[in-house]
């Protein structure tokens, strides 16, 4: 596809 | 009547290969599909070059043959030019927006590290707490990773402003009425009547082998996209068996199992492509020899195959800019998110060094 992939954008990190 | 408010919740263990299964699933389904539309574009650019089918019905030589009717009227249906040209006008807005809530949230790291390094070099050491600096790092990290994305779609837009630039007039041809386009296309003396002859008749059954193809692929996109399954289940029974999960056998094994099949019908499809292409190509070099060509022929043809892979390009660009928008509004959610993490973090660091600035200044 032409638009970068959003899909590791979405794991959520949580900060400690 | 009550509900559960903690059902849904899991151990972190598995809320992380959840999101970790989700995004395999996700480069699953991009592959397929992604490779069955690549497919799709390819075939359609060989017919186009070939200027098929219309060559197969321009036997009058003056008319609008009527495959290129129908893929003028499908642009007029989709709205034409302009609903395009709208999209395309709409993508600067779309990432101005996204940039500036990604430049507010590093700004706000940034005004807090600076206060935080003028009190420490007033206070030197008595300045106890960790430097923001260090504290920020993971963050301004998303960050990077934030203006690395936008940048590529930048790119991205520029890719669809070509394309739309290098076809835009023939488009806007395909958008007039039937009269016009029938003008604009360059007429020639009939080719002789090659309607009964055996190498039409061929080239019209693959063709018609090729769109059944191409139908086909639209279900299995259908099926592809709509493949669900809920890992919870399988992740939490790991947890509790052997107290770790692993994640990557476990998706890997439910992944071939959702998706095997599919692979295998994409593989095949793809397969058939080839092999009536490969007859396509064959057949039209007989066709080509049998028609008699001369330069009106010739011109006329160059039009229409124009005409015909101008209709492929509005379809793309039309896909790559609904491609794009959704990226757009996807990500204006995840940077939302992401400002409300630093607004967080910056607003805890505040209320902590004001209670080190009272202690301070009493002691």
């Amino acid at each position: 596809s032409l638009y970068p992939s959003l899909e590791d954008l979405k794991v959520d990190k949580v900060i400690r | 009547k009550f509900t559960d408010l903690f059902e849904k919740m899991v151990p972190m263990a598995v809320q992380q290969s959840m999101s970790i299964y989700s995004q395999r699933k996700a480069e699953t389904v991009n592959r397929l599909v992604g490779s069955l539309r690549e497919a799709t574009n390819l075939c359609n650019g060989v017919l186009a070059s070939l200027n098929l089918p219309a060559a197969l019905e321009d036997l009058s030589g003056d008319s609008v043959p009527q495959s290129i009717a129908e893929k003028a009227r499908s642009i007029v249906q989709q709205g034409g030019l302009q609903s395009i040209e709208q999209l395309i006008k709409d993508l600067p807005e779309l990432l101005t927006r996204n940039r500036e809530i990604l430049d507010e949230s590093l700004k706000m790291l940034d005004d807090e590290e600076t206060t935080d390094n003028e009190l420490r070099a007033k206070f030197n050491q008595r300045w106890n707490r960790t430097p923001s600096g260090d504290l920020y790092k993971p963050l301004r990290a998303e960050g990077a990773n934030f203006r690395n994305v936008l940048d590529k779609a930048v790119q991205a837009d520029q890719v669809v402003r070509d394309r739309y630039g290098a076809h835009c007039d023939m488009i806007a041809l395909l958008c007039k009425s039937e009269d016009e386009l029938s003008a604009a296309i360059p007429s020639a003396n009939p080719t002789k009547t090659l309607q009964g002859s055996e190498v039409v008749n061929v080239l019209r059954s693959l063709l018609s082998q090729l769109d059944e193809m191409k139908k086909e692929r639209d279900t299995l996109e259908e099926e592809i996209k709509a493949v669900t399954f809920d890992m919870s289940t399988s992740f939490l029974t790991a947890l509790a068996q052997d107290g770790a999960i692993n994640e990557e056998q476990l998706s890997l094994s439910q992944l071939d199992q959702s998706y095997g099949t599919y692979n295998q019908r994409v593989q095949a499809s793809l397969h058939m492509q080839e092999e009536l292409l490969g007859k396509v190509q064959t057949s039209h070099q007989d066709f080509s020899s049998l028609k008699q060509s001369n330069a009106e022929t010739n011109q006329r043809e160059e039009v229409l195959k124009k005409l015909a892979s101008a209709h492929d390009s509005y379809v793309e660009i039309s896909n790559n800019l609904r491609e794009g928008t959704k990226f757009y509004n996807d990500l204006t959610e995840i940077l939302l998110k992401f400002q409300n993490k630093c607004s967080d973090i910056v607003f805890a660091r505040k209320t902590e060094r004001d209670e080190l600035l009272k202690d301070l200044q009493q002691s």
